[in-house]
């Protein structure tokens, strides 16, 4: 009986333990559902994307939603007080959080939002590369593979050129910023194998 | 557990916001 919900995309971690599991799940579907429908929307508005087939629209939504919102809501994550904010508005510190079970992704999702935002990243260059998150040919399930990886190489080199353009000074920028690429997989796996462990028990 | 974002409800939630438009279009 996990007693705690420690994803900020909930409103608070703590859980009512009335509740069964099946309400718990509710409440907490209904707190990130505003989320994931912000990023349907944001992939509506990169051009090309309405362009691909219904399928792999929704494959690349399925396998990508998380790590685009790991990306904007990197903010969350405060390494210098080592909080995280949840939905609700509310700080907690990660030795509270990993007393009430927080794991390694924890740390790892620290990390990578520390990184990220070292980078110093525009609003306009952050957009960018999160529609290069989400525009991955190699997600599972990709029916037209091509059209795929024609829509992200197009976006890369977009993201390339601004940051060539905003940065002229600063060369390694864009290969760090890919390099957050298979960061993201990383911290998606591990939030899979989270999200077992929360369903299991 | 393969398809996590089907078991999350994810899909659903996908599918309406991708197609929202289309059903709220009036006939």
């Amino acid at each position: 009986n996990r007693m705690h919900l420690v994803c900020p995309m909930n409103t608070s971690p703590h859980v009512n333990p009335h509740k069964s599991g099946h309400e718990v799940w509710e409440e907490f579907s209904h707190s990130f559902t505003p989320a994931v429908r912000e990023v349907v929307e944001f992939a509506k508005k990169i051009p090309g994307f309405r362009d691909l087939s219904q399928h792999d629209q929704v494959s690349l939504l399925k396998a990508g939603t998380f790590e685009v919102l790991v990306v904007r809501f990197a903010s969350l994550f405060d390494v210098k007080d080592r909080t995280v904010t949840f939905l609700g508005g509310k700080k907690y510190s990660v030795d509270t959080l990993r007393a009430m079970g927080a794991g390694d992704l924890l740390n790892s999702m620290f990390d990578f939002s520390e990184k990220l935002i070292n980078l110093g990243l525009s609003e306009e260059e952050m957009s960018l590369f999160t529609a290069v998150v989400l525009v991955s040919a190699d997600r599972s399930g990709i029916e037209n593979v091509n059209s795929v990886e024609a829509l992200q190489e197009t976006l890369i080199r977009a993201v390339r050129s601004l940051v060539t353009k905003n940065h002229p000074n600063e060369s390694a920028i864009f290969t760090k910023l890919l390099l957050k690429l298979p960061d993201l997989r990383s911290l998606n796996n591990m939030h899979s194998e989270e999200l077992l462990a929360f369903k299991v028990h | 557990f393969s398809d996590p974002a089907s078991n999350l409800g994810l899909e659903d939630i996908i599918r309406k916001a991708l197609m929202g438009n289309l059903e709220e279009r009036p006939e």
